[in-house]
């Protein structure tokens, strides 16, 4: 790093680790390099990056936070247990490639309600994930709707939704009503006593957009709902009214930026793994994973 | 030693080798050794923990401590360190000492809020102090 003020700089105590009454404001000073000089943005790593822009007296002041749905954060804290150890140390797994999940919630979701809604009609959601918190260093490796269901609402012990999602895209930014790129059909089980997500790998859905550094992914799903487990012992029923959480977005990626802890062993390295990932933290599979067999 | 006892059984046994370590030490290891200290740190107050989600304690630990004019191979101290303590000694003492600072890492899982409500978890290299090195 070039010598900047407050930095490694012997005279005052690295301001990192030092922790004044105002330690935020002290790393903030602390890591300006002296005048003319580029901001140190680029030099600091994405977490310090993160928390320099977001002190109290932050360069950008306190930027305004959206904070997280309560479920999605449940979901990323037991996501956190699984994949590390009390004190943060990221656990070895075989076969694991991805250093970072970033987890989206949609930034606008419009029911298109008709006006009156029988059970069993088509309910449709329109959703826009932005993605502009992925960095050009976080390479895809795996991409998951992630569903829950309001469990404010009754429901019978076991419901099957069957699902058609439709990937919208401009391809011509004059273009008025975005037209359908590629689309997917698949079911979705829900057995309301064991669990309260179910993940649906739409990796091979979104891999092209995410590929060309696309920043907003905007999909439509249409969805219907009836009770039972056509697969299970109980046979489809009648229509359920129910409320489906717009789904997260979740993501895998390995981000290749020097910061980034890098597992030992590469895709192509030794024992050619089925697949790039170990199983992400258990909710159930979305039975109707159109490839049939894991990703 | 056992050369001697032969020539001469009655003669004052050697010193044991552990004994030799504890003789040599004291002129070998400055009190102060360069050593990994323990540091915990509690987001909570650099107040990132409106930010930082898991974990809520970190301990990145340092080191310190004296680096001793004998380095060798207690220290995994590179032939450099031995040659910069000569320079010091005998060629420029504006040449600093080496210091004792860390020699390896391990990397830490962090759970954080992005500012647009996402939440990202990531793993970061080099992240706690593990051994320390005089350089």
């Amino acid at each position: 790093l070039p010598r900047s003020r407050g930095w490694g700089d012997s005279a005052g105590a690295p301001g990192f680790l030092a922790a004044p009454e105002d330690a935020a404001s002290q790393l903030s000073a602390g890591l300006q390099l002296p005048q003319g000089e580029a901001p140190v943005h680029g030099l600091l790593p994405p977490l310090l990056k993160a928390l320099h822009d977001r002190g109290p007296r932050g360069r950008h002041g306190e930027a305004p936070r959206l904070q997280p749905d309560s479920r999605a954060l449940r979901y990323m804290k037991r996501l956190y247990r699984m994949s590390a150890t009390r004190d943060g140390i990221p656990k070895a797994q075989r076969g694991r490639l991805y250093n970072t999940v970033r987890l989206f919630a949609p930034c606008w979701e419009c029911e298109l309600r008709p006006a009156h809604l029988g059970k069993g009609d088509v309910h449709s959601v329109d959703l826009l994930f932005n993605l502009d918190r992925v960095t050009t260093l976080e390479h895809l490796l795996k991409s998951v709707l992630l569903y829950s269901f309001d469990t404010s609402v009754p429901i019978s012990s076991s419901i099957t939704c069957m699902c058609h999602l439709s990937l919208k895209e401009n391809e011509f930014s004059s273009q008025v009503c975005p037209s359908t790129s590629h689309s997917l059909d698949f079911s979705l089980h829900f057995d309301v006593r064991k669990r309260k997500w179910v993940e649906m790998d739409v990796t091979s859905f979104l891999q092209p957009l995410i590929a060309m550094n696309r920043r907003n992914v905007r999909m439509t799903l249409n969805f219907t709902c009836l009770t039972g487990d056509p697969q299970g012992s109980t046979k489809l029923g009648n229509a359920v009214n129910v409320t489906l959480v717009p789904p997260s977005l979740l993501l895998y990626l390995n981000d290749t930026s020097e910061q980034a802890y890098h597992r030992g062993s590469s895709l192509g390295h030794g024992r050619k793994s089925s697949s790039p990932l170990v199983d992400p933290p258990r909710g159930d599979r979305g039975r109707g994973n159109p490839q049939g067999k894991r990703a | 030693s056992r050369q001697r006892r032969n020539e001469n059984p009655k003669a004052a046994p050697a010193t044991s080798a552990g004994n030799l370590s504890e003789y040599l030490k004291q002129f070998a290891f400055p009190p102060h050794e360069c050593e990994l200290h323990s540091f915990r740190l509690s987001f909570s107050q650099l107040r990132w923990d409106r930010w930082i989600i898991a974990p809520h304690r970190y301990s990145p630990q340092f080191c310190r401590g004296d680096c001793p004019r004998a380095l060798g191979h207690r220290y995994g101290s590179p032939v450099h360190t031995m040659v910069q303590t000569l320079i010091y000694e005998r060629l420029d003492p504006s040449v600093p000492r080496p210091s004792c600072v860390p020699a390896a890492y391990s990397p830490l899982s962090v759970l954080t809020i992005e500012p647009d409500g996402s939440i990202v978890y990531k793993e970061y290299e080099d992240m706690i102090a593990t051994k320390c090195t005089c350089r």
